[in-house]
């Protein structure tokens, strides 16, 4: 399973209008100036794939990840990406999947595949069993690559264990 | 229990060693600190960069880290693969030659699994065969798609 | 003491001002918690880089908030004088551009204070009329004198 | 006060046989590739500055500082700063002050300065006169520079007041 698409709304410094970055099942580089909102795509993916630590995405609550320009009350974030599951990795018979979570100015979050609406609970077990969480060793923040070389030699093998 | 850890291991190992020797033309390996039980001791990860000494990895330089943990989450896709990889400015304390080295390898990689990588160094850039340039007008974020041949400038995509 | 601090805090704010434009074109200031009573309350230190809406300094990015502290860090100068700087990779995350000014603001700056900034970019090395090699023979490290005309290669110094 | 040379023996990755490191009074930029030693030489300073926690230069105890590969027990680290005094911020009339410290395999330190040996309190005492710290604000460890700018409100006030 990779990812195909990313559409960001209203996430972080991604405005109103629907933003979309096409991903090829190869290598992808995103460059750009500091400050263009590199990492703020990277949170986006880390948002859709589940992350609910406000800390984790650079903010001190969820609600400040709505694009602070667009100042209406009814504004929301929403990050759809496009998954292709032609490998079967994700239990789902279909070549595209499609995820979305939503998120109100209040904090609260919906979220979806393939425009059916799931609980957090059922979005995020269906997307385990393709090996896909928001908190896997394959997904790397900024300025954190050398702490996995810093863990201590019984986290290393703690690694190790919690993927057996 | 432990028949599983250590076929695990042995193949984290087995490819840490190859990964790594690409990057650096170094040595990296695994060792057990109780190899009769596993469970009741740690893994080092050591390593041996061209002309230093062998040392574990907690006690390399910043950008000798850099190298020994990307050699660890590669190898990590032979004992629990992911379909793709998302790295942000992993390359930032990598000199230019372990920064190029890096690029040929996550391009290698990329017919294993998907890589979405960010990065500022020039020579990771122009490397790929897809690259979206970031950037930002009037306090929002916009993406374009810049072809492979366009000589890539971080800074022109303001334009 | 209050008359002591809002005489500090004044001249610091405005030698943020000062660095932060020079480095960026952008503006970045203090602003009190409380200004009745400064002990009672923090320090925000704002910052609006081009293009972009003024932000605490917290919220930035990356390379943003690298910018912003060594314009703290310079400024700061003012109230506490260092006869050096000793820095280690502070470029580390910045772009092209940015790592471009940063040098140039660290060699205008050499003349208040000496400066000894480690560096792995291009642009900051060949700006600087005193280059030091550092190159590791034998799992111990060297230390040779590169002239300013040199054309430096990070890399080439193992030779 | 400015520093216009640096000797490291046996520290960290220097070698047992002395490395003199010249500097300029305007700027200095240190390179090399990864692992040559460059940080170590930011070490070596912060060292004949004073610093006294293992885990500040990057080890778990003093004695691991002298460079590994000189076997014999009786080898030590010893690191000398030449400072330029002709402002008189040290409090001591001479031109040229020379500082140094040397650390035994055992842990323990000597300073001295300007070959006269003193005690580690005396010898902090004098530096600080010129505000010379080992661990104040012109002294940024590599992967740092970010914290500056991520302190609290109080923590940026307190920096200030630190200082008055
Ligand atoms: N809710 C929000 N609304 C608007 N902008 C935001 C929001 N949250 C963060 N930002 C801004 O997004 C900008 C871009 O941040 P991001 O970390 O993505 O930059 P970057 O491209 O990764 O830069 P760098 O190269 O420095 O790492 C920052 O200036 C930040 O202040
Ligand atoms: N006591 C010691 N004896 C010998 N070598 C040591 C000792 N302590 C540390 N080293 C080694 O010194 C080497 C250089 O480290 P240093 O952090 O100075 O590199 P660097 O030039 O800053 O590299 P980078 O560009 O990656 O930051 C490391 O490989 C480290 O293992
Ligand atoms: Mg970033
Ligand atoms: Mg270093």
């Amino acid at each position: 399973v990779y990812i195909t698409k990313l559409t960001l709304k209203g996430f972080k410094s991604f405005p109103q209008h629907p933003v979309s970055v096409p991903f090829e099942p190869t290598i992808n580089v995103i460059t750009g100036p500091n400050g263009s909102g590199k990492s703020n795509i990277m949170d986006a993916l880390r948002f859709v794939l589940g992350e609910n630590s406000p800390k984790a995405l650079r903010h001190n609550k969820m609600s400040d990840l709505v694009h602070d320009q667009s100042a209406d009350e009814n504004s929301f974030a929403r990050v759809s990406a496009t998954l292709d599951n032609t490998d079967r990795g994700i239990p789902v018979d279909e070549d595209r999947i499609l995820i979305t979570r939503e998120l109100k100015r209040n904090g609260d979050s919906q979220y979806f595949m393939n425009s059916r609406r799931l609980s957090r609970n059922q979005y995020l077990e269906i997307l385990s069993a393709a090996h896909i969480s928001y908190d896997g060793l394959n997904i790397i923040a900024q300025g954190t690559i050398q702490r996995l070389a810093e863990l201590t030699p019984d986290e290393k093998r703690g690694a190790v264990e919690q993927y057996l | 229990k432990k028949a599983a850890f250590m076929k695990a291991y042995e193949q984290l190992d087995r490819e840490i060693r190859n990964v790594f020797t690409v990057l650096t033309g170094g040595e990296a390996w695994l060792e057990l600190e109780s190899p009769d039980d596993p469970f009741s001791g740690g893994i080092f990860l050591m390593a041996k960069f061209p002309k230093g000494a062998p040392r574990e990895s907690s006690s390399l330089s910043g950008g000798e880290k850099a190298i020994v943990a990307v050699s660890f989450l590669l190898a990590f896709q032979t004992i629990y693969p992911s379909g793709f990889y998302l790295l942000d400015e992993v390359d930032a304390a990598l000199d230019p030659m372990y920064a190029q080295g890096l690029g040929k390898m996550l391009s290698d990689w990329s017919s294993r699994a998907q890589i979405i990588v960010i990065s500022l160094k020039e020579s990771v850039v122009s490397k790929s065969p897809n690259v979206l340039g970031v950037y930002m007008t009037a306090g929002s974020s916009n993406v374009i798609r810049l072809k492979k041949e366009v000589q890539v400038d971080v800074r022109t995509q303001q334009s």
